[in-house]
């Protein structure tokens, strides 16, 4: 579904070069359901960035769905994260101007989906995973880790084929992050939807089929999580 | 140094009036170092925000040092943010046009300390904190748990009599969360400094001498952090 190959991404900080990913070859098929850890600063968001076409490689390439990122003209690259790719950000960037119910359906508002039947997806989903009640409120007027949720509602309610989450459990006690998690293997396990996701945390990362550890923008580790 | 007395907090959210804190009692004694818990959407943030005079309670009192706030003037206030109360946000709050250096210095800056002197110091903390080379960069050119790092050198370098934190660790790894903790913990112990500080991470939760759980705005448990 995703593979990066011998990609580098190099930021410019002033007059100091970031080497921010180094050499990393990732092959994540179809259905995969794959954790990314490692320390602060090492790589997870960026590389997540290049996943989900949000940024480019200094070098290598990055194909989703087989598709070459650099070969695709900007519209193809839009419909790809409309339609294929869905992403929860490291901080959420939520639109301020619209309700939690606004946001979440917002990308099948892109596709063309009916209100009603949005309106309905979207309701259902905030209420299973604890935001019942809180549809119509702006981003502003909820806690830390109901904005989390709903970024990740955004991401999943339109069933992408590949969802990409950037640390989606970082700001929510562990049992809402375990229910969090139980979703995300529900769609992976219903619909085959394939996750790729950053974590700091160990109950997360087990709970993953595979884990990639980074290290200064390097592959560090990439494997079962036991032992971890 | 902090006292919350039958303090209730209620938000409008559009026709619903919502309840994030209710009747809470809660002394912090000065050279205290309590950590706060409690699911997401429980009160934690807001409580931090009435204890720092960031915002009122609908209900009841918030003492700072002996100070009832609702009896100070806004300069007052003020003041006693900056002199007294060192504040990390969920979501950092960092001054996108200044770089991580001058927001780390800035409390020190407000308060008149010479340019030279709080430079070598903030130079200095974010070297500790791993950030080391990075104090010329802006927010946006660091790394998510790289940011929230930032915040906490610039509520910390002050030294302020009391440390409220909101989930000062969510967005690093494990090591990085554990060092950041022994440095509250030096603070604590060689300047007597308080902290107040709010996590979802068990790891941090069992450092604190104290443990205050909330569920749905009211507090569930006051002790010790042993047995969770
Ligand atoms: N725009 C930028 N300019 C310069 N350096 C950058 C920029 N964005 C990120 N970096 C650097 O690239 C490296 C990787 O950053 P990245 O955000 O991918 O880390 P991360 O693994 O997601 O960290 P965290 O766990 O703290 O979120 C870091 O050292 C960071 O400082
Ligand atoms: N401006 C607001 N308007 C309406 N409701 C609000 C507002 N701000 C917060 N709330 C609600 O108040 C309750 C407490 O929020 P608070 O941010 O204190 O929770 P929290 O414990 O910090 O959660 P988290 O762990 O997710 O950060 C939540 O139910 C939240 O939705
Ligand atoms: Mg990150
Ligand atoms: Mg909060």
């Amino acid at each position: 579904a995703l593979v990066l190959e011998n990609v580098s991404k190099n930021y410019v900080a002033g007059d100091v070069v970031v080497p921010a990913l180094s050499g990393v070859d990732l092959i994540i098929p179809a259905g995969g359901f794959v954790a990314m850890a490692g320390p602060s600063g090492s790589g997870k968001s960026t590389l997540l960035n290049l996943a989900g076409a949000l940024d480019v490689p200094t070098e290598g390439r990055v194909l989703v769905e087989g598709h070459d990122l650099s070969g695709l003209t900007t519209s193809e690259q839009a419909a790809l994260r409309r339609d294929r790719i869905g992403f929860v950000f490291q901080n959420y960037n939520l639109v301020p101007v619209l309700t939690a119910l606004e946001n979440a359906e917002y990308v099948l508002m892109l596709r063309g989906v009916g209100q009603k039947e949005r309106r309905e997806r979207a309701r259902a989903l905030l209420a299973e995973i604890g935001l019942g009640g809180m549809e119509n409120r702006f981003p502003r007027q909820l806690s830390g880790g109901q904005q989390q949720r709903v970024a990740i509602a955004r991401a999943i309610l339109a069933e992408p084929a590949i969802v990409l989450a950037d640390e989606p459990t970082a700001n929510v006690d562990s049992r809402t992050a375990s229910d969090l998690l139980a979703l995300m293997e529900k769609l992976h396990a219903d619909r085959g939807v394939t996750f790729l996701f950053s974590t700091h945390d160990l109950d997360v990362m087990r709970r993953a089929g595979r884990l990639v550890w980074l290290r200064d923008g390097r592959i560090f580790y990439d494997g079962k999580p036991d032992g971890f």
